[in-house]
């Protein structure tokens, strides 16, 4: 089960653009929620719609995507999201 | 027979730059030793680069979608559901359950109380020192004191003439020799502050690492196709002294590259001067004789960017932010009890040269998470592993979203040594 090798984490954001509160927003400022998935083989990261009364993430607003290859870019400076069918593997491999 | 009891070592903001993890540059020989006879997790993430949401993540076994605290800003029980916490389950299965230094989150994320009485069986110790942390106590260049970013100090000329770690480890120490003769066993949980911003180490340290050995990261340019979004523009550096005289621009604009190595070389003497600190607390371990008792976990709430993407610190989803070390020893099975006498984690001086690197003693190369640390040391206590949550969990006290690790620690070696207890 691919699932058993995965971490998950996420980061949330004020904004598309950084600002002042883009490292420690405020919940009521939190616009934007990033959410990764690892594997052994890459790290791959959404950024979606946030909402901060209802805690909802919107996964069909979508802002900006990172995919990165540990093999080839290990150091995660390659982001190869727009090169991906990112959309498709993102569904596949939410919990 | 007896339960085990627990050393839960949390350390704030410490990526995996220690010897244990091959990094050839730092010196961290005693969470070296540590690990040499410890199981260590070369692939374990934490679930959100930030202190207060990623302490309250793990030590509820929560995800942050679930504690719903992604800030610094609410306390769990009231904002989301009244989760049971590691040491709160603990201390209901009989545990005296201790906290010294930052554990949970000081503030309103865990009720300015280190959420006690409910997790703990006394008032969490903060030591006294804390509060200079972020005072003006870093003697610059012009000799005078300011709230700086690089802060070698003299102990002998700070205020009370000590800082928070050595503190803490002297606290815990004291409480190790109260429960050494307790009829009931002890879950105690220690949170170090370093290498968390200020850089406030004793500065000897810094003789460790000569300028001329510290290198940059090897990808210090924002990456070309990197979104917006995703860059974490550091401003707590930048609200410090030090930095805010470099008139670095926002968000972009990189630190000149000297002070790039200053920080970097603050950043492992923080590490090794933690390390002493481990060291001691270990050593004190080891002389009560508790060491063949007591199950050691040592963990970070998350790590930091020393410069990789044209980042530092942490508030990311980069590997360099979320990646943590995380080590268990347990006795009679990570490593053999130690015999009569024996010690097991003797103090090690990082400033011997001839203190030798020593390799982590098992090691698991799967991807693991910080919220696996409830399920994984109530298992590894002998203590019922709380059942998974179901979806959504915020109407039910006690369950986890980690995994339980308990299957990396059975090891066919010692399963076949009769002379192993377990």
């Amino acid at each position: 089960n691919p699932r058993e090798l995965i971490a998950y984490s996420q980061y949330p954001r004020p904004s598309d653009i950084p600002q002042w509160n883009s490292d420690k927003p405020s919940l009521k400022d939190i616009k934007i929620m990033g959410y990764s998935i690892r594997t052994i083989d890459y790290r791959y990261t959404v950024w979606v719609g946030f909402n901060p009364d209802e805690f909802l993430a919107n996964f069909s607003d979508i802002h900006a995507g990172e995919l990165y290859f540990v093999d080839s870019d290990p150091l995660q400076d390659h982001n190869m999201y727009n090169d991906s069918q990112g959309g498709d593997l993102f569904q596949l491999l939410m919990p | 027979t007896d339960a085990l009891n627990v050393l839960l070592i949390i350390v704030d903001d410490l990526r995996p730059s220690l010897g244990c993890y091959g990094d050839k540059l730092v010196r961290s020989p005693n969470i070296d030793q540590l690990a040499s006879h410890s199981l260590l997790f070369q692939n374990a993430f934490a679930q959100q680069a930030v202190c207060a949401p990623s302490r309250v993540s793990f030590l509820t076994g929560r995800r942050p979608d679930t504690t719903r605290l992604y800030d610094f800003n609410s306390y769990w029980r009231v904002h989301a559901g009244n989760f049971s916490t590691i040491p709160q389950y603990f201390k209901e299965n009989g545990y005296v359950t201790m906290s010294v230094g930052k554990v949970f989150h000081p503030g309103i994320s865990s009720n300015h109380t280190d959420d006690s009485p409910y997790s703990w069986s006394f008032p969490p110790y903060h030591p006294s020192s804390e509060k200079y942390e972020n005072t003006k106590t870093c003697r610059g260049p012009d000799g005078e004191l300011h709230a700086n970013l690089l802060c070698p100090v003299d102990v002998l000329d700070v205020p009370e003439g000590t800082l928070p770690d050595k503190q803490s480890t002297e606290q815990a120490i004291q409480l190790l020799e109260k429960m050494k003769t307790s009829a009931s066993p002890f879950f105690l949980a220690v949170g170090y502050h370093k290498p968390h911003i200020p850089f406030r180490y004793p500065k000897e340290f810094q003789k460790l690492y000569p300028l001329e050995n510290i290198t940059l990261a090897p990808d210090p340019e924002v990456p070309d196709g990197l979104p917006p979004v995703a860059y974490n523009p550091w401003m707590d550096i930048r609200q410090r002294e030090d930095v805010q005289a470099l008139n670095i621009s926002v968000p972009y604009g990189p630190i000149p590259v000297d002070f790039q190595r200053k920080i970097r070389q603050s950043y492992f003497a923080s590490v090794s001067y933690l390390d002493t600190q481990v060291g001691r607390l270990l050593s004190a371990l080891d002389d009560l004789q508790l060491a063949n008792s007591t199950i050691i976990a040592f963990t970070s709430d998350h790590g930091w960017a020393l410069g990789e993407h044209g980042e530092w610190a942490k508030y990311s989803n980069f590997d360099v932010a979320t990646h943590v070390p995380l080590i268990f020893y347990v006795p009679g099975r990570t490593a053999s009890l130690p015999e009569a006498g024996e010690k097991l984690f003797p103090y090690l001086d990082p400033f011997d040269s001839a203190s030798q690197l020593m390799e982590p003693g098992r090691q698991s190369m799967d991807l693991v998470e910080l919220v696996s640390l409830f399920p994984t040391l109530a298992g590894l206590a002998g203590l019922q592993v709380p059942p998974r949550c179901p979806v959504p969990s915020f109407h039910v006290e006690l369950c986890r979203e980690g995994k339980n690790l308990l299957k990396h620690f059975r090891f066919r070696d010692l399963e076949e040594d009769p002379y192993l207890p377990g």
